[in-house]
């Protein structure tokens, strides 16, 4: 989702 | 994952291990901020908030674990041990962070892709980050001869982020709808920071003499 996507980087 | 960000992720590695490595040996901080160090550790405590609770990745989960404790255990270093923070100079690092914490805040609250505490708190954390340098920069306008291990520390802390741009440009291009104005400004905003140091760094390479930032 959105949400994973933005935050799979440090 | 991508050779831009796997390269921005080492240079970030790169950086903190090079300052460890400066507190941890020669016992220390000299022409190091303590307030630049404060903002990292509240920058990493509030971008890493969701470390136990969304799994990404091994490699995501190890990185974020160094993140935080270097940066926690550097601010106890400078703050807490007798041998460094005799070296801390604290008549210099008096750039007032605490009115930019505030600012970051409201602005995460204002502007944010999605309104949830993990969002904004992750929102907020981009925006410290981007002006996190600041006191860093300040203090070394007024430190007379920066050593070598400080200067690299500062430069590698700010060619992670402009890899981070080039890892960005990578995945717009590669992932379809792939596209966040709040992380790609706040990083060339940060990156844009380190413009001046980045001249007078590879100006001291380049002539091969001390580094020095004007007043």
């Amino acid at each position: 989702s959105e949400d994973e996507e933005l935050h799979d980087e440090l | 994952m991508n050779i831009f960000r796997l390269a921005g992720d080492m240079t970030h590695l790169a950086s903190v291990l090079v300052l460890l490595l400066k507190i941890h040996t020669i016992k220390s901080c000299a022409g190091i901020s303590l307030k630049t160090q404060e903002l990292y550790a509240l920058v990493f405590a509030s971008r890493y908030l969701d470390i136990f609770t969304h799994y990404v990745s091994f490699y995501n989960t190890v990185m974020k674990l160094i993140f935080l404790g270097s940066a926690f255990s550097i601010v106890w270093y400078i703050r807490r041990h007798k041998l460094v923070r005799r070296s801390y100079d604290k008549d210099h690092d008096t750039f007032r962070h605490y009115f930019i914490v505030l600012p970051c805040l409201i602005l995460a609250l204002l502007i944010h892709e999605k309104f949830t505490f993990r969002v904004v708190m992750w929102t907020f954390s981009l925006y410290l980050e981007a002006v996190a340098i600041l006191p860093q920069l300040v203090l070394l306008q007024r430190t007379r001869n920066i050593d070598n291990l400080t200067g690299q520390y500062v430069f590698l802390l700010g060619a992670y982020r402009a890899l981070y741009i080039l890892n960005w440009v990578y995945r717009y291009f590669t992932e379809p709808h792939y596209v966040h104005w709040i992380t790609w400004i706040s990083g060339l905003i940060q990156t844009l920071l380190y413009a001046d140091f980045f001249y007078y760094y590879f100006q001291s390479w380049k002539n091969n003499v001390k580094l020095e930032l004007p007043a």
